[in-house]
């Protein structure tokens, strides 16, 4: 579903943003 | 079982997709979709993450979303 994209969208920038 | 028709979320494929067009995270998802892939919702984040720490793409904004690619 669309939220669900959104869910990973958000978790994986948050990933990221600690990396990046 | 595996078919040919599976997609296999891997560096390589990632890399040939950023270097094609910027991609923001969601449309990097839209590619690696969990129904495709046979991966889980957090084995797809994780992955991704490992795999754009690798590639350390450059970013740059375009209409205010934060998009990654790589040049060759």
């Amino acid at each position: 579903s669309n939220s669900e994209a959104d869910e990973m969208a958000a978790a994986l920038e948050a990933e990221l943003n600690d990396f990046m | 079982t595996p078919s040919s028709s599976d997609v296999l979320l891997t560096e390589d494929a990632v890399r040939r997709y950023l270097i094609r067009k910027p991609m923001t995270t969601k449309d990097l998802l839209k590619k690696f979709q969990t129904k495709r892939t046979g991966l889980s919702s957090e084995q797809t984040v994780n992955v991704l993450a490992q795999i754009l720490k690798r590639l350390n793409p450059e970013r740059k904004n375009i209409n205010d979303k934060m998009h990654f690619y790589l040049t060759e």
